[in-house]
């Protein structure tokens, strides 16, 4: 499902150069579920969002389902973030004037789905996210676990194919958490391919391999989950 | 240091009330270092804001240093905040057009010491982070985990009396969650008083005494560390 070759991201803004990603190599198969860890400022991120097809590379390849689409643009890029991608983002980045199940509903705007059916599924992930008595909070008007189960819902709302999680417990309790990984784990085995970014290695240990960043390259096949 | 006597928190807007905290109760005392963990949506953050001086409770007492500030408003609660307090944010909240080393430098502006000066301590405590080579990116150009760190640094610049942490390992790998908590423990045995909202077990045991939170309401002293 995604094959990423000789990844480069370079940073450039007056006097500041970073290489976040130098050469990097990656494969994901499709329905796999692959944990990503490595140091604070490794790459992680700016991995996940070239994968999200949010950011392009400065050179390499990124072909997902085949397709070549680290030199695609604009609404090329967007129609297949649209069809294909759920993203996890590590601060959130939900609309702040939306409800909590407004911003849910966001994805299934784009497929067409009438409004009754719409509030159907977000209302069902929130519940199910233990956000049942939340729905029409505002993110200011939430906690910090609560916005992190929101994003997570809005980003399985539209059923894609591939979901991108960077760092999606990062504020939950033990509890929480293990709800979150419970979800994931579901989404996983009805076929959909999961790539997540964490610190923790619990919850690393429940993905089928963990592939490690260190300065930008990937430790990929070195360290097998279990080893 | 603290101490918290009935404290109520409603959140009443239009449809929606929530009672976040229910006549709390709680005491540290100066040169104690408290952990406080709680499910998502337990009233943990809210509690920091009113210990931080930055909400006013609903109702109840807050005795800081022995002055009742729970009635103060405006100008006399930011000059207390200044003087006494350095908080950490749960999603940071670094200004985003200035550079790492000016965000930290902030706290310092109120306190006239001079800008060499102002730079000097800075930047140390941006190199004690891991942070010497990434001075002068904004926000947007820092991984999320760089950006924890920034914040954790700003709180520290003007050396206050009373540091309040919220979930301050949340994005960190476990090399730069050991420095931040290294760092913090420092602060504590220089005789300063630490506050500090985490999910982690393995943070809160290095504390010297752990609150629970639930629904509201503190389960003060009943469970003490290594119980
Ligand atoms: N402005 C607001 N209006 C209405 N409800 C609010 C508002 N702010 C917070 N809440 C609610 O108050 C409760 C406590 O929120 P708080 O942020 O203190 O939780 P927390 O313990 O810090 O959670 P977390 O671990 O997820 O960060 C939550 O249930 C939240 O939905
Ligand atoms: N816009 C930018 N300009 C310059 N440097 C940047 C920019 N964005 C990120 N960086 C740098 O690129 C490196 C990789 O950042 P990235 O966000 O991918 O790290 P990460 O592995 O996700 O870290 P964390 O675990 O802290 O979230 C970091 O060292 C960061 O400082
Ligand atoms: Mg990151
Ligand atoms: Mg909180």
């Amino acid at each position: 499902m995604i094959r990423v070759e000789n990844l480069v991201k370079v940073y450039s803004t007056g006097a500041i150069r970073v290489e976040a990603l130098r050469r990097l190599n990656l494969e994901v198969g499709r329905g796999e579920f692959v944990a990503i860890m490595g140091p604070s400022g490794s790459g992680k991120s700016t991995l996940m969002h070239i994968l999200g097809c949010l950011d392009t590379p400065t050179s390499g390849r990124y072909f997902l389902d085949g397709e070549d689409v680290s030199q695609m643009e604009g609404n090329d890029l967007a129609a297949i973030r649209n069809r294909k991608i759920g993203f996890i983002f590590q601060s959130f980045n939900l609309l702040p004037r939306l409800t909590a199940v407004d911003n849910v509903e966001l994805p299934l705007l784009y497929r067409g789905l009438p409004a009754r059916e719409r509030r159907r599924r977000a209302e069902a992930l929130l519940e199910k996210l233990g956000l049942g008595d939340r729905l029409h909070h505002r993110p200011a008007e939430l906690s910090g676990g609560q916005q992190q189960r929101v994003a997570i819902a809005r980003a399985l709302a539209g059923d894609p194919p591939l979901i991108l999680a960077d760092e999606p417990t990062g504020n939950l309790d033990s509890h929480s958490g293990l709800e979150v990984m419970q979800t994931l784990l579901e989404v996983h085995a009805s076929g959909h391919t999961v790539v997540l970014i964490t610190h923790d290695a619990s919850v690393a240990a429940q993905a089928e391999r963990i592939v490690r960043l260190r300065d930008g390259l990937a430790e990929e096949g070195q360290k097998e989950k279990g080893e």
